[in-house]
């Protein structure tokens, strides 16, 4: 499975 | 971390700075929207809700909560402080902000990434972040004259916008699975917001003259 893109914008 | 995304940030935590020291220097927040700053404190707590959930980054990690803590501190301030909520020009701030919390809401609702209460809230927090500022802007078209400390605080937030454009770009072109578009599209609409106050910012600053919005 795809790893999930983490939100690591502010 | 690209040197856009950076000096967007760095430019986002300038107009916090800005804000926080017209405050504090001059103990007045005359022409100042406490609408939006409230709708500011919605979109961190609502969107930094992974601060409990996912680690990314010490940076990260403390501009959230910087991001967080000053947005509360300037609320606080408008609301509580005796001499500073003196100075707030209510009859100036009337934008029915509740109308964008509520349509900010059921879009996230219709559009999210995961149907989960995170993403629901992240969705939210950003479309509530591309309107917020709207009863500034409206504040600022309303009073005219806008004095120099409020116009400086509202063009390093354009920027900050303008920055995290060219920073998805730079993602893009770098990166190769880049897609947000929920983020992105609402990022384009937040800034378009600004052309117009850009328009008449440059407009004084090439005619050295006071920042003045037509009526």
């Amino acid at each position: 499975t795809e790893e999930e893109e983490k939100k690591d914008e502010l | 971390m690209n040197i856009f995304r950076f000096a967007g940030d760095m430019t986002h935590l300038i107009s916090i700075v800005v804000l926080l020291l017209k405050i504090y220097a001059t103990k007045s927040c005359s022409g100042i929207s406490l609408k939006t700053q409230e709708l500011y404190v919605i979109v961190f707590l609502a969107r930094y809700l992974d601060l409990f959930t996912d680690f990314i980054s010490v940076y990260n990690t403390v501009m959230k909560l910087v991001f967080i803590g000053s947005s509360l501190a300037i609320v606080w301030c408008m609301r509580m402080h005796r001499a500073v909520k003196r100075t707030y020009d209510k009859e100036l701030d009337t934008f029915r902000h509740y109308f964008l919390v509520l349509g900010s809401f059921v879009l996230a609702l219709l559009l999210h990434e995961k149907f989960t209460f995170q993403e629901i809230f992240w969705a939210f927090s950003i479309y509530l972040e591309a309107v917020a500022i709207l009863p500034q802007l409206v504040m600022l078209q309303r009073s005219g004259n806008v004095d120099n400390l409020t116009g400086q605080y509202v063009f390093f937030l354009g920027a900050y916008r303008a920055f995290y454009i060219l920073n998805w770009i730079y993602r893009f072109f770098t990166e190769p699975h880049f897609s947000r578009w929920i983020a992105c599209l609402s990022g384009l609409v937040q800034t378009a917001f600004y052309a117009d106050f850009f328009y008449y910012y440059f407009i004084s600053w090439k005619n050295n003259a006071k920042l003045q919005l037509p009526a």
